[in-house]
């Protein structure tokens, strides 16, 4: 964690400090120690992302959000729409007969 | 087309913002904000439309599960309109078989809905005349965003991926920098660069993004946002026209 935290974002103090802040603004509790080892370093990585975004992307702000202790994919799965990508697929298939101008 | 659109100054057009919390039912709240806001437009009449009756009466089961913008239209169609979310409240889940569509009154209905080209002029010409388009786009970036214009590129966010349906309501341009403060002598001018932009509703409570809102550049398929520009229709279908016969 410690390692991770130094190369890519604030040192480990700090670190944990932010962390701590943000389980207070968004009232987040883990159910254990490696839990909370796991969460913190889920949410050093996605400041360290967030911090290359911000300064990748000038036009908007990156930083701390609700679902900072959430990995990529947690994130994508709670609040995705995601269903069976079949019937998905069968749509851009329509779309692209159509531009083609078959009905 | 305006230079500016945004479809909140009208008044009784955009409901509040709405949070999904723990359902996936981002397809159901933008198909539910685009009729609402169509029949703003259209009928000055403020409604607020049941999200729980498009999840509880998909024809896919349960919807906090996920889902896509047409089976929500689907389901309007089927059962002849929507309740007001007073009526059928959002409960965040769903129990199988528990579709309640015939116990409420509808306060809206659609004649059909259309998928637009995947092309953004004609997207915010449609947007500019008819009112606010679903959207489907790749929300990757959204975990980390705050504020400002969402410059994405294919890298950063893949426009072939999209997992995530909102409601687009306006559009704009913002003035910003063009470069970064330290690359600049601190006497020169720099010239500001226009960023036009895309403005979204997201059904990720008030406290999140801008009130809510969030925007993305306007002009680069920023995440997708051309795959899937769909829009319900509540106006009465054309009547054809008087079929042009050569005379025998």
């Amino acid at each position: 964690d410690s390692l991770r935290a130094q190369d890519h974002g604030p040192q480990p103090l700090e670190l944990n400090e932010v962390f701590k802040l943000f389980q207070v603004q968004f009232n987040r509790s883990y159910s254990n120690s490696a839990e909370h080892a796991r969460r913190l370093d889920i949410f050093a990585h996605n400041l360290a992302q967030a911090q290359w975004l911000q300064e990748d992307m000038c036009t908007a702000e990156f930083g701390v959000t609700p679902f900072s202790d959430l990995t990529e994919e947690e994130f994508g799965q709670l609040y995705g729409h995601q269903r069976a990508t079949r019937r998905e697929i069968n749509m851009v298939r329509k779309v692209e007969s159509e531009e083609w101008g078959e009905p | 087309l305006p230079s500016t659109c945004d479809w909140r100054k009208v008044a009784g057009a955009i409901s509040p913002i709405r949070n999904q919390e723990n359902c996936m039912c981002c397809w159901a709240i933008a198909a539910a904000g685009n009729i609402e806001a169509l029949w703003g437009i259209k009928y000055h009449q403020s409604v607020e439309l049941s999200v729980q009756e498009l999840l509880d009466c998909d024809r896919c089961g349960d919807g906090c599960k996920g889902g896509f913008v047409w089976d929500a239209f689907i389901t309007v169609l089927n059962n002849s309109g929507l309740a007001s979310e007073k009526d059928y409240p959002f409960k965040k889940h769903t129990k199988p078989s528990k579709c309640l569509a015939r116990k409420y009154t509808k306060v809206a209905w659609i004649q059909d809905f259309i998928m637009l080209q995947d092309n953004e002029e004609i997207i915010a010409r449609h947007l500019a005349t008819h009112g606010p388009i679903t959207v489907t786009i790749n929300m990757k970036l959204l975990q980390h965003y705050q504020k400002g214009v969402i410059k994405a590129t294919s890298t950063t966010c893949d426009p072939r991926f999209v997992n995530h349906s909102v409601l687009l309501v306006g559009f704009g341009k913002s003035k910003v920098k063009g470069m970064r403060e330290e690359t600049v002598s601190p006497r020169s001018h720099r010239p500001c660069r226009s960023t036009p932009y895309w403005i979204l509703k997201n059904s990720w409570g008030p406290k999140w993004g801008e009130e809510g809102y969030f925007r993305l550049h306007r002009g680069s398929n920023a995440c997708g946002i051309t795959k899937y520009p769909l829009t319900a229709r509540v106006d009465q279908p054309v009547k054809k026209k008087q079929p042009i016969s050569c005379p025998p």
